[in-house]
């Protein structure tokens, strides 16, 4: 395993940690998309069925299962603990916009036609495109407050740490997965716009409000 | 093997 690969995978945890945080402290998820939160846990869940048929360390059997716990957990905080403080009417992004072409663009372009690859397949393709109801909560708002841009600044890195882990990997095993380096590329693309207000606005100390 | 290896990401 390579820097870019661990720490990608300790930028991902810590993202999901400091929206846990941020909603346990606050006993609020105002400002968090329960969708986006909840295609997350779908996502985790279809890619992660391998911890039932394969065994390939330690480490990545306690990273999924922290991942999955974590998923779920923020799903149960903002559709059941703390339902009321959820902004139902601004989560208004249409899922079937999402889940519609991922299904049907997994089926079609997969590396073989099995059940188990089908969903990793569908896994990878739904998380490019995951974040995009919590980017539409924010546009539709008009602000985010700061803890929830630090989330989506972790989540952002992650995704670049691991275009430098896919480039190292091609570099030094000759290794690549184009369906993962293709919708990397993809969901890394979607933060740029947002990395570039952190850095000009959040950084500075200002709220991230859009004009 | 590559399909082994991506399973071995998280």
């Amino acid at each position: 395993m390579n820097i870019f690969r661990i720490l990608g995978d300790v930028s991902h945890l810590l993202a999901m940690i400091i929206l846990l945080v941020k909603i346990w402290r606050s006993k609020s998820c105002a400002g968090i998309s329960g969708k986006s939160q909840v295609l997350f846990a779908i996502v985790f869940t279809s890619r992660y069925l391998d911890l039932f048929t394969n065994f390939f360390s330690i480490y990545n059997t306690v990273m999924k299962f922290v991942f999955l716990m974590c998923a779920y957990i923020t799903v149960y905080l903002i559709y059941g603990k703390f339902r009321k403080t959820f902004d139902n009417e601004n989560d208004s992004f249409r899922l079937e916009f999402l889940l519609i072409p991922v299904t049907g663009l997994s089926f079609l372009e997969n590396q073989s036609f099995t059940p188990l690859e089908i969903l990793w397949t569908f896994s990878i393709y739904l998380e490019s495109v995951a974040i995009l109801p919590q980017l539409f909560m924010i546009s539709k708002t008009g602000e985010a407050e700061t803890i929830t841009t630090h989330y989506l600044f972790f989540l952002g890195l992650y995704h670049a740490l691991y275009l430098a882990n896919w480039i190292w990997r091609y570099q030094t095993e000759n290794y690549y997965d184009q369906i993962a380096v293709v919708s990397g590329v993809v969901q890394t693309i979607f933060y740029c716009d947002f990395f570039y207000l952190y850095v000009t606005k959040v950084l500075k100390g200002k709220k991230l409000s859009l004009p | 093997s590559p399909k082994e290896s991506k399973h071995d990401e998280l």
